[in-house]
């Protein structure tokens, strides 16, 4: 565990509080994508079924994993239920089934072992890394975004961005590679970068 | 590498 790895994880957290805060408070999910939500949903199911045969291995990595598939499952609740008036498919339309399809693809083609949990595995790796697709399109086609949404948007891809010093640092301190995530956090904060920018210039 | 209890990170 390093500070960019520990960094990453805490701005994943900071960045989900940011979007169950928001819907509280606003008591809607204007401006948040259902697309990208259920994604992410599909992403932490996926990769993280190793929690069936890993729980033990590392209380940390076990207690992050839940927290993610609940309050993704939980985000999905409230924009289902109580926030449901509030979301607008019209504006959400960008076509997940390429994503998904795309990210299937790859994940059969070079997993890092043809099982079930290691295809699954890289399939939410990719998935992750364009999962934000539908919600930054969501976000161009309204033009201006409430400033919690882009601070929601923000953290999440710092997340990733932050796991890139991260692998550097354990290819040299400890030779660890893992080219499938690093390649998919690569383009994941590349298609981050132009929102990155705008942040910036912004705040 | 690639089994899946090597992979230790989030």
């Amino acid at each position: 565990m390093n500070i960019f790895r520990i960094t990453g994880d805490l701005s994943h957290l900071i960045s989900i509080f940011i979007l169950l805060h928001k819907m509280r408070t606003s008591k809607s999910c204007i401006g948040i994508s259902f697309k990208s939500q259920v994604l992410y949903l599909i992403v932490y199911v996926t990769r993280y079924l190793d929690l069936l045969w890993t729980f033990q291995h590392s209380a940390y990595n076990s207690l992050m994993k839940i927290i993610f598939i609940a309050s993704s499952a939980y985000t999905i609740h409230l924009m289902l239920n109580d926030f449901k008036p509030t979301h607008d498919p019209n504006i959400d339309t960008f076509k997940v089934e390429y994503l998904i399809g795309g990210s299937a693809i790859l994940a059969l083609l070079f997993p890092y072992k043809w099982t079930t949990a290691e295809v699954l595995w890289s399939f939410s790796i990719w998935l992750e890394s364009v999962a934000i697709l539908p919600q930054l399109f969501m976000l161009q086609r309204t033009g201006e975004a409430e400033t919690i949404t882009t601070h929601y948007i923000f953290a999440l891809g710092a997340y990733r961005a932050l796991y890139i010093p991260n692998w550097l640092y354990r290819y040299f301190t400890e030779s660890f590679t893992d080219p499938i995530s690093t390649i998919a956090g690569i383009i994941q904060t590349i298609l981050y970068s132009d929102f990155f920018y705008i942040y910036y210039t912004k705040y | 590498k690639g089994h899946p209890e090597t992979h230790d990170e989030l």
